[in-house]
């Protein structure tokens, strides 16, 4: 039996608008710890991996460990029926091949039910460890939406460079070059509009623009992004999701030749 | 030229 009551309801239907351009059918795993997902793109040059604490949810019950299968595409589109301040309960009863979304209405004075079939999705569940990062960049996520937006207008890929100057993304492409260069920033107003950058040592990676604008779908999650590069590494492109968890990409660097 | 990395060359299965 697994009943799942969040209140804030909203943040579940952009937890969905944030991975389903990304990936099409993915597995939610339920556990006592929380609500997690885990799954590539179709491309398996991308990864989101998604958790929701259950300590964040008004009532958690999951009386044991169970796998969900869904398209999110379609899962999406029955979120999308719920109002933006309605509670959102999933529910799923054992051994049944179905998952249950039910909305409340603020004033409880509309309930609705939405069933949907799960689908069998054998992904792989990767490992992916810990690890120590050359530079760390926590920066507003509106700032970080607006220059992958504005460089892909310009070309494919970009290469993030953070020196001691700050971080630098640039890009190439047919009708010229285009640089930005964002410096940290600590006096500010309010502590997410701050540019923070942690740098061990200097590192400068090239990604395809095309990934990193699907991650920024997750903007309306949180007021800020921390972008972790290693030179070994893909980059994982963070966004808080207020006291739940968070919402993290992995992209693949490309690999000069 | 550049080719794009792969998720499965960095993370293996778990």
């Amino acid at each position: 039996m697994l009943e799942l009551r969040l209140v804030q309801g909203s943040l579940l239907k952009k937890v969905l608008d944030a991975m389903r351009e990304l990936v099409n059918d993915a597995n939610f795993d339920c556990s006592a710890t929380g609500f997690s997902l885990q799954a590539m793109d179709s491309s398996h040059v991308a990864l989101v991996a998604l958790l929701l604490r259950s300590e964040g949810f008004e009532h958690y019950r999951c009386d044991r460990n169970l796998s969900m299968g869904m398209n999110l595409n379609n899962m999406s589109k029955m979120l999308r029926c719920a109002g933006n301040d309605d509670i959102i309960t999933i529910k799923a009863d054992d051994g049944t091949d179905s998952v249950t979304f039910m909305f409340e209405s603020p004033n409880q004075d509309k309930i609705a039910d939405f069933e949907m079939k799960l689908m069998d999705i054998d992904s792989e569940h990767l490992g992916i460890p810990d690890a120590e990062y050359q530079a760390i960049v926590r920066m507003p996520s509106s700032e970080f939406a607006r220059i992958c937006k504005d460089l892909s207008s310009i070309g494919d890929t970009v290469v993030i460079s953070v020196t001691k100057e700050g971080v630098k993304f640039s890009t190439a492409g047919d009708i010229g070059t285009a640089n930005i260069v964002c410096r940290q920033n600590k006096t500010v107003d309010k502590p997410e509009e701050a540019t923070i950058i942690e740098m061990q040592e200097p590192v400068s990676l090239t990604f395809a623009l095309r990934y990193l604008n699907s991650f920024t779908k997750a903007t309306p999650l949180s007021d800020t992004v921390t972008i972790s590069l290693s030179s070994e590494l893909p980059v994982v492109v963070e966004y808080k999701i207020a006291e739940m968890g968070y919402i993290r990409y992995y992209l693949a660097p490309k690999i000069e030749e | 030229r550049s080719s794009q990395g792969r998720m499965l060359s960095y993370f293996g299965n778990s």
